[in-house]
């Protein structure tokens, strides 16, 4: 039988995957755990209109109508983070000890224009 | 390295990619925390990236230093001193602007359970700030002074208000253990055996919680 076509990838703002590898970077020597953790990034695209779930701010819904008008001048908004989540490290120092970190914002969790 | 990694290493709050020469094992106590953060279900949404709520303590840095201190002879005429140890840590490591939140001692013990020195008897544990030649400093009592029939496989012991100005980048922290038979009316054994207990002494950690500068700006403005 015939495969079924892959699914289109949604061309909206959103959250995707990526996966940080610290082996990837060089930083497996002294980095204890965890080896990599999954990041991910937003993108995708903020078009007119806005729709609900795309998490926009007034300021965008604005920039977006102005940007039907004149696409030229203004560029569409961004899709960046707005809710991140901390990870924590376990990881060696120069001096031999073993230091846990937390870190804020480490972690995309939802993407909004 | 590159700029881009010296600039994330910057924002990890690390001044410099660590070269670690040669590392011993995690400490149970981080990986508990470790796992802990990474497997449970966290009630109200995700863990305050900048509290150790283990301890229930503010703070975003967990850090074990190893103590790099030698024994010191005995010889002074204390019959019943059965150990004095030199207990030094390298706090080099600590950067400029942590805030020391807590500060555990931990002594081991080789035992596995509880361990009586012997019927009846006390052992004396008292922890000094060593002068710079390594001795207790002369004119101060001890920081901490506990007395024990029982000594467990480990000791834990709050060096927070203690260490207070103690900790700071740059520094060093020494100290004088001593572990002394306690006194008591008619004992009969030679010191050496009412010191039983403290021969299993195994090693010396500092656990330290601080608060790094971005946490502290992060605290302040909420």
């Amino acid at each position: 039988s015939a495969p079924s076509p892959p699914a289109t990838p949604s061309p909206l703002c959103k959250p995707r995957r990526l996966y940080i590898s610290f082996s990837d970077v060089g930083w497996e020597n002294w980095i204890i755990a965890p080896q990599g953790y999954l990041a991910n990034y937003c993108g995708g695209e903020c078009p007119f209109p806005l729709a609900a779930e795309l998490n926009s701010t007034n300021h965008a819904v604005l920039q977006t109508l102005v940007h039907s008008l004149d696409p030229q001048g203004t560029p569409q908004p961004c899709c960046v983070p707005v809710r991140l989540s901390p990870i924590s490290i376990l990881y060696y120092d120069n001096s031999d000890n073993v230091v846990l970190r937390h870190y804020e914002d480490m972690v995309v969790d939802e993407c909004g224009c | 390295l590159s700029p881009q990694e010296s600039s994330l290493l910057k924002s990890l709050g690390l001044s410099a990619k660590p070269s670690p020469t040669s590392p011993g094992p995690v400490p149970p106590v981080l990986w508990r925390i470790f796992q802990k953060r990474r497997t449970l279900p966290w009630p109200g949404g995700e863990p305050e990236s900048c509290r150790v709520e283990e301890f229930n303590v503010p703070g975003n840095i967990v850090r074990v230093f190893a103590d790099q201190g030698r024994f010191l002879p005995e010889g002074q005429p204390q019959g019943r001193l059965c150990l004095r140890k030199l207990l030094f840590f390298n706090l080099s490591a600590l950067e400029e602007g942590e805030r020391l939140t807590m500060a555990q001692l931990e002594l081991r013990f080789h035992h596995n359970s509880y361990h009586s020195p012997s019927p009846g008897q006390v052992l004396e544990l008292r922890l000094y700030q060593a002068s710079p030649r390594g001795l207790p400093r002369p004119g101060r009592g001890p920081l901490l002074e506990r007395s024990f029939v029982q000594l467990r496989k480990s000791l834990l012991f709050n060096l927070g208000a203690a260490l207070k100005e103690g900790a700071a980048p740059g520094r060093n922290l020494a100290l004088v253990l001593e572990i002394s038979a306690g006194g008591r009316a008619g004992d009969s054994g030679t010191p050496r055996s009412l010191c039983a207990g403290s021969d299993a002494f195994a090693a010396t950690s500092l656990l330290l919680v601080t608060l790094g500068r971005r946490c502290q700006a992060a605290r302040s403005r909420r």
